[in-house]
């Protein structure tokens, strides 16, 4: 019940976008008979492409306008539940705001300021079978209130020299996270993005990976497919853009995997 | 003297040190002759990515155990003189520090948070023919403080969708530096990265960018290159790596660009 997921990595660019939203699509199909929970989608992200990749642009202004998005949830100004919207039959969403960026300097002093996102979704997660959190490029305050929320972190790594160089900054904020603020959070894996096998880079990232860290790695690897980057103008995951393409498969495969691991259904 | 210039840009993976390093050696080339001034690179982002993607191996644990990097600068407990490294024959170095992470919250509360950078480069930027300042993907602080430190912006944008999402956001900030904090800040222009000829969405991004943004856009467009990729793992700028590639090209078409728009020599 309610497995709270971070999808997380302080490297720019590498996939954790693109990663939430169509594991969020691929995990709501997979659990489809109706019984099954819902899934919730967290964009912690100032940014707000999780929210802007899953939302029609129409009614993209009427959230900016709405002031209930997870920036008042978490200063306390708006109840959670007031905020969650739900953009798919059986998917909800927690949208982000661009006034996220002021939330590291302003709860800077607060208390417990690294689990105000923990005392909002706990109290709701076991309504939902996941809750995948989008985080922003930063090991800052908002990617650390998502590492003491979760259960587990996801790591979308880019088959690039820069991504592999960052992993153990962030397998170390990992480990001090689980020493200090939340002793019960794992790693669910490492999945290699935007991987071209044309590419002798890609090959040689991902043989160093596996050499590593061998018992991190997900099997599932997403290969560079550009019916990824077209399906977010359209306001959808790339499974409902293009089911057949090779993007749409390789997000279902880690899907699947995600669900054996966790043993979640 | 001493063009100070950001190169900035708050979603991930765009090519914001790829652009920083690769310009530092075509703008430091361009300016050949002895008489001319070297030109200093500063590495405002964490992950330390322009450092890393500049020096040695070797030398990287030297600098990390060194205690004299643009972190100590900013809070002074070092003076910046002491922290520059020559990195190559005209090329000198203020490099990161994993330590910046923590600035934004220890910063603020201070005064002058947003004036570190200005007051400790002012001093010493008549010195080199131009500053370039690598920023973290993000929004907060430290990219503030290179905004208000900078005569200029230059903005590098993948051709996708999230990168042209987030150019109004971008600036906007830019705007409102311009009108708070540094009434003199430009925008040298925005410099399409990544660009694959093959591909409809870069040519969609490319013309959605020179309709709204005409006089912003710089002619030189740098194209998909794996030998881009491929660089930093051993140190050295794509110029020095593969002189002849068309990253190296595309790099020395922008500093020419950059060069007769910017009026410096
Ligand atoms: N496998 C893929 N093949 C092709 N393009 C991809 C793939 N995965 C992601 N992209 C594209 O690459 C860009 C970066 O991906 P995305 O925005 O998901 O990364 P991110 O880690 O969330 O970035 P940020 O650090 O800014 O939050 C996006 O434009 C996206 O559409
Ligand atoms: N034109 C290009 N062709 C191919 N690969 C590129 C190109 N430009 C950059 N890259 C690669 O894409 C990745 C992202 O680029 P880079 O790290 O420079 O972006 P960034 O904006 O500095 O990222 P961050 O937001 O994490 O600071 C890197 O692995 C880099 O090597
Ligand atoms: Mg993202
Ligand atoms: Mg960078």
């Amino acid at each position: 019940m309610g497995r709270l997921v971070a999808i997380a990595n302080q490297k720019g660019g590498v996939g954790k976008t693109t990663t939430a939203i169509n594991l969020a699509v691929a995990l709501a199909q997979a659990n489809g008979d109706a019984a099954g929970l819902p899934l919730l989608v967290v964009d912690l992200d100032p940014q707000g492409n999780t929210t802007s990749g899953l939302t029609p642009q129409a009614e993209l202004s009427e959230i900016k306008a709405s002031g209930a998005t997870v920036y008042e949830a978490i200063v306390g100004t708006v109840e959670v539940t007031q905020a969650l919207r739900r953009i798919r039959d059986r998917i909800f969403l927690l949208p982000s705001s661009a006034n996220l960026v002021g939330a590291e300097v302003e709860l800077a002093g607060a208390d417990h300021r690294e689990r105000r996102l923990k005392e909002i979704l706990d109290p709701i997660k076991d309504h939902y079978s996941f809750v995948l959190i989008d985080t922003p490029p930063s090991l800052g305050l908002l990617t650390l209130n998502a590492m003491v929320a979760a259960d587990s972190v996801i790591v979308p790594m880019q088959c690039e020299y820069y991504a592999l160089e960052g992993l153990s900054a962030l397998l170390g904020t990992i480990a001090r996270v689980r020493r200090v603020l939340n002793p019960d959070l794992e790693i669910d894996g490492i999945v290699l993005t935007m991987f071209d096998s044309r590419n002798r880079l890609s090959h040689e990232i991902a043989r160093d990976v596996s050499r590593h860290f061998p018992d991190k790695l997900f099997q599932s690897v997403i290969p560079r497919n550009v019916r990824l980057s077209e399906s977010p103008s359209h306001g959808l995951s790339v499974i409902e853009y293009d089911a057949k393409s090779a993007g749409a498969e390789a997000y279902r495969a880690l899907a699947a995997e995600i669900a054996l691991r966790t043993g979640a259904t």
